[in-house]
């Protein structure tokens, strides 16, 4: 990627970072559409020998041998019979039976991931620079386990199935599949079984926001991702015939100069389609005589934004308005678009509609402006990214953090167009793209930092360091907003906060988890005998006497459940336990909170470690007086801090 | 009935998880004994995969019948449908 790792604090080489000799010992599997191996971005030049640990392979097949795994990519794999079983023979003239990323996307995630260092990258000459991945020294294994037709659970488990028996150090998962028991969730069960051997699990949070409970892969040992913006941005204006501007963002590159730079004839899609869904610029839907050298307004929604340019294209119009409706609000996402095109947030598309429904002859343009950094506020938490709370296990807080998702800029397979459209004859080195899938690599590669850095820390203690190290606030002090608000956003969107890497690197104290700590939530999950072994693929037998509670499991947030319609005082009490990665010192409590209505407690509130791998357990209370609205939120944060450490954890707290 | 998408006799995938300490001592891998189940509730199904190290199991292409038959068979925890899971 460019500018992300600037904007994560990186810079642009990896003289700023630590690097270990085991750096380079890190693998990272990647489970997605496979690899394009030719992309600079796996070049292996100063790479040392693959490491001993590592037992995968690099699969022959179609257009993919041997030959086109290296010292960077050091396994490709895929899996295909699940996919085959239930829709048939894959077509070999249509999709590599092999390894090779025929759809781009795995190639993007396992650049952002770990990619070599590449200058000179851009998209069209948008978002210039140096691209690298997050952890540029670690290594990558491909697991190809979607296609055309999707990405079949027989096959992911089969590809994480080998991933453990390949010895990766971190599995980097960006895709999900609703919303399921974690003993009928693939993902969830191959996970659990991951992190039983060190394995840390990067997911996707999912792009089903802005709505509450939107969540996938919410399993407590998983690391769930999600989005937020960077300071870039990708300024194209709509010029109108009555002389106002309109700021919109674009990825067009004009090299035909098929824009007049002259006001152009201007048409809402709507008005230029007898199909009731006209508005929306499907496939057929426009008349050609009404759109023939105009500049055509499509709404999104329904099918692909690209594709919307390509309908109008192919209708005979010479540019397109893309208009956010309510279900996204002001967030711009920028696209590639085969047309010159330009999309608009909606209080900008409803002003450009009334000028187009009540002018004679309206008319505009669209200005491109090229690639714009230093964009405030910035990260903001994007639209798309699926919040909490946690559908699954409400008392534990997802997503567990946000990191660049929105408009990111990293490796492209060589046998699609930017846009992913047949019809898109382009082929680019790099593309830019955005979703949680974006955002879930960049916390792989920054995992495998760690990992390189602290080889002894555990998957929990990785994450723990990732999460509380991320920040809550700008440089200013203001909370990180919300796109699809405008306003503050809470630990239900962004978890504990933006990922801050070069904090995590040093985070003071870590909350630690073991294999039985999970196990022991499983039990206060009240899960049967039968779907523990489902999901441990062990027997373990509940102790009958002991009390169980999901408020045990040490996790480093706080999500707080009431119960909403009583009058008398709602108590709750977690137990943690901190481990110190740091030198000695004495860490002191202290709580913040948007309700004063809630007591919160910390006994003890003040922690002196000695030396290193210390523990010390603290309880919390949260005391709630009075009844409250059913579905009210409130929010506050813990934190512990010696002077140089700030060890953070999100509260959430809900009235059921 | 004759209608052969009748979702009745239609197979589809499933996912059979085993609780592999439950093996019985005649058996000498744990792939024979997955085998030997499905076997006993299908002459012709075949494993897509066995799982040894995400999960104790097989994958197969099973009736809705012949999954509810598995299920009750010793030593099967679960037997779940294939889902689709989608890039993000």
């Amino acid at each position: 990627t460019t500018r992300t790792p600037e904007f994560l604090g990186l810079g642009q080489t990896t003289e700023t970072m630590p690097q270990s000799d085991s750096a380079g010992d890190v693998i990272i599997g990647v489970l997605d559409t496979g690899v394009w191996p030719e992309s600079k971005s796996f070049d292996d030049t100063g790479f040392g020998p693959v490491p001993s640990s590592w037992n995968g392979t690099c699969e022959s097949g179609t257009n993919f041998n041997s030959s086109n795994c290296n010292r960077k990519l050091i396994g490709a794999r895929y899996f295909a019979k699940g996919y085959e079983a239930t829709l048939g023979p894959i077509e070999e003239s249509k999709e590599s039976k092999s390894p090779r990323d025929d759809d781009g996307h795995g190639t993007h995630t396992a650049t952002t991931a770990a990619g070599s260092f590449v200058p000179g990258a851009s998209l069209l000459g948008y978002a210039p620079g140096t691209a690298r991945g997050m952890a540029p020294r670690a290594r990558i294994a491909a697991y190809k386990v979607c296609w055309v037709g999707g990405c079949f659970s027989s096959d992911i488990l089969a590809a994480m199935d080998k991933a453990i028996d390949d010895n990766v150090n971190v599995l980097s998962m960006s895709l999900g599949g609703g919303n399921s028991d974690y003993f009928r969730d693939s993902v969830a069960m191959g996970a659990f079984s991951a992190m039983e051997k060190g394995i840390l699990i990067s997911c996707s949070a999912g792009n089903a926001g802005p709505s509450a409970y939107s969540l996938s892969n919410s399993a407590p040992w998983i690391t769930t991702v999600g989005a937020g913006t960077l300071d870039r941005d990708f300024p194209a204006f709509v010029s109108l015939g009555n002389g106002k501007n309109f700021s919109g963002v674009s990825l067009y590159r004009d090299n035909s100069n098929s824009m007049p730079s002259a006001l152009t004839p201007f048409i809402y899609a709507g008005n230029a389609s007898n199909a009731t869904s006209g508005n929306l610029c499907m496939m057929g839907t426009l008349s050609p005589q009404q759109v023939k050298g105009k500049i055509v307004m499509c709404d999104r929604g329904v099918n692909a934004r690209v594709q919307k340019g390509a309908v109008v294209k192919a209708a005979g119009g010479l540019g397109m308005v893309l208009a956010n409706t309510a279900a996204n609000g002001e967030e711009l996402v920028a696209d590639a678009h085969l047309l010159p095109a330009t999309s608009v947030g909606q209080r900008n598309s409803d002003v450009i509609k009334s000028y187009l429904f009540s002018d004679p002859n309206p008319t505009a343009t669209i200005l491109f402006e090229g690639t714009k950094v230093g964009v405030q506020p910035s990260p903001v938490v994007a639209a798309f990214s699926s919040r909490g709370p946690n559908s699954i296990t409400a008392d534990i807080l997802k997503p567990d953090i946000v990191a660049p998702g929105v408009n990111i800029l990293a490796g492209w397979s060589g046998a699609v167009g930017p846009t992913g459209l047949a019809i898109d004859a382009r082929r680019v080195a790099f593309n830019i793209i955005s979703g949680t899938s974006m955002s879930c690599p960049h916390v792989s590669g920054l995992a495998a930092l760690l990992k390189g850095a602290h080889p002894e820390w555990s998957p929990a203690a990785i994450r723990s360091a990732l999460m509380t190290t991320a920040y809550t606030a700008y440089k200013n002090g203001q909370k990180l907003q919300d796109v699809a608000t405008g306003k503050p956003s809470t630990p239900f969107d962004h978890g504990a906060g933006h990922v801050d890497p070069i904090s995590a690197l040093n985070p003071g104290l870590v909350y630690d988890l073991t294999v039985d700590d999970y196990l022991n939530f499983l039990c206060a999950l009240n899960y049967s005998a039968s779907e523990i072994s489902t999901l441990a693929k062990r027997s373990y037998t509940c102790d009958e006497k002991k009390r169980y509670s999901v408020r045990d499991l040490n996790y480093p947030s706080f999500a707080v459940n009431f119960e909403g319609r009583t009058t008398s005082t709602n108590v709750a009490k977690y137990t943690r336990t901190v481990t110190n990665v740091g030198p000695a010192g004495t860490y002191k409590a202290t709580v913040t909170s948007d309700n004063p209505s809630v007591k919160i407690t910390v006994e003890p509130n003040t922690l002196s470690f000695g030396q290193v791998n210390e523990k010390k357990a603290y309880t919390v209370t949260f005391s709630a007086s009075g009844s409250a609205p059913v579905n009210a939120n409130s929010f506050g944060r813990l934190e512990w801090s010696d002077g140089k450490h700030v060890v953070g954890s999100p509260i959430a707290m809900s009235w059921n | 009935n004759t209608d052969v998408s009748h979702p009745k006799t239609t197979p589809s995938t499933y996912i059979v998880h085993m609780a592999k300490s439950q093996m019985p001592a005649s058996f000498e891998h744990h792939t024979h004994w997955y085998d030997s189940s499905l076997k006993s509730v299908s002459d012709s199904a075949e494993m897509l995969y066995t799982y040894t190290s995400a999960i104790h199991g097989f994958s197969t292409r099973l009736t809705p019948e012949q999954a509810a038959s598995l299920s009750s068979q010793p030593g099967v925890l679960s037997v779940l449908p294939e889902l689709k899971y989608e890039l993000h």
